[in-house]
């Protein structure tokens, strides 16, 4: 397995974005990309990324291997490289280690890392297609201050979607507080569009610990999806054209 | 109040 990205900025944020919520995973590597999946240690939350091999520099994967990593120590790893360095992949079969190698685009200098591969066990959920009630896509920095914001004032926040706005609700002890986003096109800056499609009207309570990690993926993507339907996990999507995306998908609160 | 469902509620081991 070979892999090589033009810039490490990507990966290093792809890294940052995950790696507080799920700690050890596998990357499952395939002759179509780099994907993982995993759930927090609370199986309330799952994350699901998945690298295409397109959105690589180069891509080379002659077996299907699946390398179990411990994020927080690819992110030291990581932090070696520079953003505009190339980041340089290398697993060959039957080893216990993967190598990194970092490379400045003047090629004065080149840097390479080992790290020990972990075994893990892996427990993949099978995520049905979903027709989902209400989409929102919206710029990922709303979503961030929104849930930001909220998280001042309580741990749950219900996010209701109707036809033409959404609106974000919280209490906590001391009062409450609540945001809404009216729909808004702009066809000069497509990335500050709020849109909402809606089949049905939903209202879904979270827990704004899980929302406040998944924000962490925003400077990745300049937009975000909420797909959500009525007693259905909610599905947070941060595309990156041509790379991939993450998801993370969040299962509800609800009432006892 | 309302209590936490696990994801596993709804999506099954493969």
């Amino acid at each position: 397995f070979e892999a090589k990205w033009d810039h490490a900025s990507t990966l290093k944020k792809v890294i940052d974005a995950v790696k507080d919520l799920i700690g050890d995973t596998s990357w499952d590597c395939t002759n179509t990309g780099m994907s993982l999946q995993s759930m927090d240690s609370s199986h309330v939350a799952l994350v699901h990324v998945l690298l295409k091999s397109e959105g690589f520099e180069s891509y080379r994967c002659d077996r299907n291997v699946s390398m179990g990593i411990s994020l927080n120590s690819m992110a030291k790893v990581l932090k070696c490289a520079g953003n505009d360095d190339s980041v340089t992949l290398r697993h060959e079969s039957e080893s216990s280690v993967v190598n990194f190698a970092f490379e400045s685009h003047k090629e004065e200098r080149v840097s390479e890392f080992e790290l020990k591969l972990m075994n893990i066990d892996t427990e993949h959920l099978g995520i049905p297609e979903t027709e989902y009630d209400s989409i929102i896509k919206m710029p990922s920095a709303d979503l961030r201050r929104t849930c930001a914001d909220l998280s001042q004032f309580g741990d749950s926040v219900t996010i209701s979607c109707a036809k033409s706005d959404v609106r974000f609700e919280t209490s906590g002890d001391i009062g409450t507080g609540n945001v809404r986003l009216s729909a808004r096109g702009s066809s000069d800056k497509p990335e500050t569009e709020i849109a909402i499609e809606m089949i049905n009207p939903v209202s879904l309570t979270f827990a704004l610990k899980y929302l406040n990690f998944f924000t962490k993926a925003a400077p990745l993507s300049d937009t975000v999806k909420l797909c959500m339907s009525n007693n259905h996990p909610l599905c947070v999507e941060f595309p990156m054209p041509e790379v991939g995306y993450i998801r993370y998908y969040l299962a509800p609160k609800i009432d006892e | 109040t309302p209590i936490q469902n696990d994801l596993t509620e709804y999506f099954s081991m493969v």
